[in-house]
This record gives C-alpha cells, sequence and structure tokens, in this order.
C-alpha cells in the first residue's frame, strides 16, 4: 500500500461519508442523483463478487464492506426514506441508466483479460465506475445553485481518481507488474470527465461564490 | 502470478 493508494481510497470514503451526512443529518438529497448512486451500487456488487471467494487482508474485505452497505444504504435512502425522497429532484435526473450499462456490458464481453464469469463482471465494473459519474454531472449542470456538500461529494470523487492515477504510476516502477491496460484506461477516462467539474470548482473557489456549472 | 496486481484494489 503507498501513500497515493491510501489517500486515494480516504478521499473515496469521505466522499461516501460527506453524502451520507448530507442525507441523514439534513436529510435532503437535493441536488444528488439517484441513477448515478445506482450505478455506483451496481458498480461495487459485481466488482466485489470476490469478496467471499479471496482474502486480500482486513483492510480490503472492511472496505469493500463499506462501499457496498454505503451505497445501497444511499440508494434507499433516496428511494424510500420518507422524508429524504421528497427532496430529490427527479424531474432534472433524467439520464437513462442503461445507455451506459448495456455498452458497458457489451464492451466487458469483447474486451476483458480472461473470459471469466468473475473476471468479466470486473471489467464491467471498471468500464461502468468510468462513466456512472456522468448523470451526476448533468445534474449539477441542470441544478442553479449547487450547495456545497454537494459539491464537495463530486470534489473528493474526484480527487480520489486522480490519486489512483498516482498510485498506478507509482505501482508501475516500484512492484514487479502486469500492464494492464484495461484499469488504466478506463481510469484516466474517469478522471477525464472531472476535469471540467474541477475547472470550475477552483474558480468559484478562488473568487469565493457559490459553484455554478455553465449550461 | 495467481493475483492480478489491480484485483487487491477497491
Amino acid at each position: 500500500m503507498n501513500i497515493f493508494r491510501l489517500a486515494g481510497d480516504m478521499t473515496h470514503l469521505a466522499s461516501v461519508l460527506v453524502l451520507l451526512l448530507k442525507i441523514h443529518t439534513i436529510k435532503s438529497c437535493a441536488g444528488v442523483s439517484l441513477k448515478t448512486q445506482e450505478l455506483y451500487a451496481l458498480v461495487f456488487a459485481t466488482r466485489y463478487l470476490d469478496i467471499v471467494t479471496d482474502f486480500i487482508s482486513v483492510y480490503n474485505t472492511v472496505m469493500k464492506l463499506i462501499f457496498l452497505g454505503s451505497s445501497f444504504s444511499i440508494v434507499w435512502y433516496i428511494r424510500h426514506h420518507r422524508v429524504v425522497r421528497r427532496s430529490y429532484d427527479k424531474d432534472q435526473d433524467t439520464f437513462r441508466h442503461y445507455l451506459l450499462m448495456i455498452p458497458c456490458m457489451l464492451l466487458a464481453l469483447f474486451v476483458h483479460e480472461k473470459f471469466t464469469f468473475k473476471e468479466v463482471m470486473w471489467t464491467f465494473s471498471l468500464y461502468l465506475e468510468a462513466v456512472a459519474i456522468l448523470p451526476q454531472l448533468v445534474l449539477l449542470q441542470r441544478t442553479r445553485n449547487i450547495d456545497n456538500l454537494t459539491g464537495q461529494y463530486v470534489f473528493l470523487l474526484g480527487a480520489y481518481r486522480g490519486l489512483y492515477i498516482f498510485n498506478w504510476i507509482y505501482r508501475y516502477f516500484t512492484e514487479p507488474h502486469f500492464v494492464h491496460w484495461i484499469t488504466w484506461i478506463a481510469g484516466v477516462v474517469q478522471t477525464l470527465l472531472y476535469a471540467d467539474f474541477f475547472y470550475y470548482y477552483f474558480e468559484s473557489w478562488k473568487n469565493n461564490v457559490r459553484l455554478q456549472l455553465p449550461a | 502470478l495467481e493475483q492480478p496486481m489491480m484485483h487487491d484494489e477497491l
């Protein structure tokens, strides 16, 4: 475990905590895309199939359980919680997830490292994670005023992806390795999707104004 | 190596 990987995981964890904090304490999911959250739940469910077959470390297992538990509970909150569900921007959150899921599944069936159920599912989860933020970014663009917690949530998610790239560069030079093109390309694509958001996030921070994405 | 390196990541 290197510092970039640990920082990446902690940033990812922080993003989930920020979102849970918003939902749980403010009892609001305004500006949060249910579509993105459902895609993340699917990402973790398909990626962590190995939680029952392979033991890597206590850290690894605990983190997997946290990401699985948090993603499914966030989806539950937005869909079913008596108060939270009323703040959901249903009419704005119109991205159709199957437009992302089907191409990712097809791509995973054709482009993978090994043709086994677990490996294809793992590859599917990488492709899907790369694009899962899109419904959230579209929703942010439609939202006039983005509240601080939602902005921080997306910022932390983007930072997590960026740190993972540094982690791979570090591992590439320090460990005996295979070149995992699929992971690298999916990861870089995912990080690039945040570039625009980052630009406006820093602009709003620098100018001390509320974050707003141009339509 | 049975376990490819990326599989220990989250």
